[in-house]
Formats: structure tokens, C-alpha cells, sequence
């Protein structure tokens, strides 16, 4: 009955079984807590984020913070050696994790690892896409609709400036980079229902 | 389940971190 964490926010998947419940969750929430603070203070210098109301802020962040992460640890994903890199440092082949009871969002993620690193985004292309990924106007909970579209819009245009004149001969990369929205989007509901299943367990 | 995040402790940390407040959170 050993249990094992294959979230790579983890320091390690395995996990000491003399350790309750609740010491285990504690371990894990100091564990992400600095990378979702990372991510509050990325929102925090994007442009117009904060002329947001403040609920609307939360709002976004509450919804979009696991995409965010899921953008900006894309590197942990080893595509060409099929491992995932812990935050703590060690190091997991996908076979292992699959034993220790991964499922279906590891391999969505690893393919989506794949397809954003194949991109070459350069980091201030990397960074404007993940202000497009937050600032999404259909998060549930948005009280002020048209503002939120409006700084959406702002940074959609800002992103296809700077993809058209860093790629003027890769026309697809903007589109593709669009597409990418859906997928996480898509991620994002799956790992939903990994934590219900993770916190019913 | 409708909310993720809450039921992570996320909301916390996100407010905490929004209003400059970045001490531990405190159970």
C-alpha cells in the first residue's frame, strides 16, 4: 500500500509511509507554494494586470495557475529520455511513474512538453504566451467581462508582433501557439480530477 | 469540486502574494 506522488511539484514521488495524511498534503503545499507565488508575482508585472479589480485577479489566477506552471516547467519534461525532473531534483523515467500509478495526464503532458519546446520560443516569446495563458476573459467567476478581454486582446496582439517579427518565415508558429490554449485548457480539467481523486484517496 | 484551487490552499497563497503579504501561510 505504498503511495507515491507523481506530481513533479513534488520534491519526490516517493513518500515516507510513517508520515499522516496530513503531513504528507503539508510536505506538498510548501513544496508548490513558491512556484505559485512565482506565478502572483509574473501576473503582478504583466501590464494592466493590475488595473484588474482585485477579484478579478484572483479569479485568474485561481483558474489559470496550473496552466501557467504547466508552461513554465515544460522543461521538466525530458522528451528525448521520456523522464520528468522533481522540483526536489530526482529524476523519474515515465515507465517508473506509470508503476507508481500515473495515468493519462502524464502522457498528455509530456506531449504537450514536446510540441511548446519544439516551438524554439525564445523567453520574451515565452513570457508574453504565458500572460496570454492568465489573462483569459472565459475564466469562470469573472465579474468584469470586457475588461479582462480588453488586456486579453492587448496581449494577443502584443504576442503576434513579436512572433511576426522574430519568425517572419514561420507564419504557423502564432497559430500554433493559439492552439496550445485548448490543450491546456484540456490539462488543466484533467489534473482537476486527479486532485478530487487524490484528495478523496 | 467545482473549485480546485480553494481546495488546494491555492486561493490563499494567491491572495497573500497579491496584496505583498508573502509571510507563510499559517494554518
Amino acid at each position: 500500500n505504498r503511495m507515491h506522488l507523481v506530481c513533479p511539484m513534488n520534491t519526490s514521488a516517493h513518500v515516507d509511509p510513517h508520515k499522516s495524511g496530513h503531513e504528507v498534503w503539508e510536505e506538498f503545499s510548501q513544496s508548490f507554494t513558491p512556484a505559485v507565488r512565482e506565478v502572483v508575482e509574473f501576473a503582478k508585472k504583466i501590464p494592466g494586470f493590475r488595473d484588474l479589480s482585485q477579484p478579478d485577479q484572483v479569479s485568474l489566477l485561481k483558474a489559470g495557475t496550473f496552466e501557467v506552471l504547466v508552461v513554465r516547467f515544460a522543461s521538466l519534461f525530458d522528451v528525448r529520455d521520456r523522464t520528468i525532473t522533481f522540483l526536489g531534483g530526482k529524476k523519474y523515467s515515465v515507465d517508473t511513474l506509470r508503476a507508481m500509478g500515473a495515468g493519462d495526464l502524464l502522457n498528455s503532458m509530456f506531449d504537450f512538453s514536446e510540441k511548446l519546446t519544439n516551438l524554439g520560443l525564445s523567453e520574451e516569446e515565452m513570457s508574453l504566451f504565458t500572460a496570454v495563458v492568465l489573462v483569459s476573459a472565459d475564466r469562470s467567476g469573472i465579474e468584469n467581462v470586457n475588461s479582462v478581454e480588453a488586456l486579453q486582446e492587448t496581449l494577443i496582439r502584443a504576442l503576434r508582433s513579436l512572433i511576426t517579427k522574430n519568425h517572419p518565415n514561420e507564419s504557423a508558429i502564432f497559430t500554433k501557439l493559439l492552439l496550445k490554449l485548448p490543450d491546456l485548457r484540456s490539462l488543466n480539467n484533467m489534473h482537476s480530477e486527479q486532485l478530487l481523486a487524490f484528495k478523496v484517496h | 469540486f467545482s473549485d480546485p484551487a480553494s481546495n488546494l490552499g491555492l486561493e490563499d497563497i494567491i491572495r497573500k502574494a497579491l496584496m505583498g503579504n508573502l509571510e507563510e501561510r499559517q494554518e
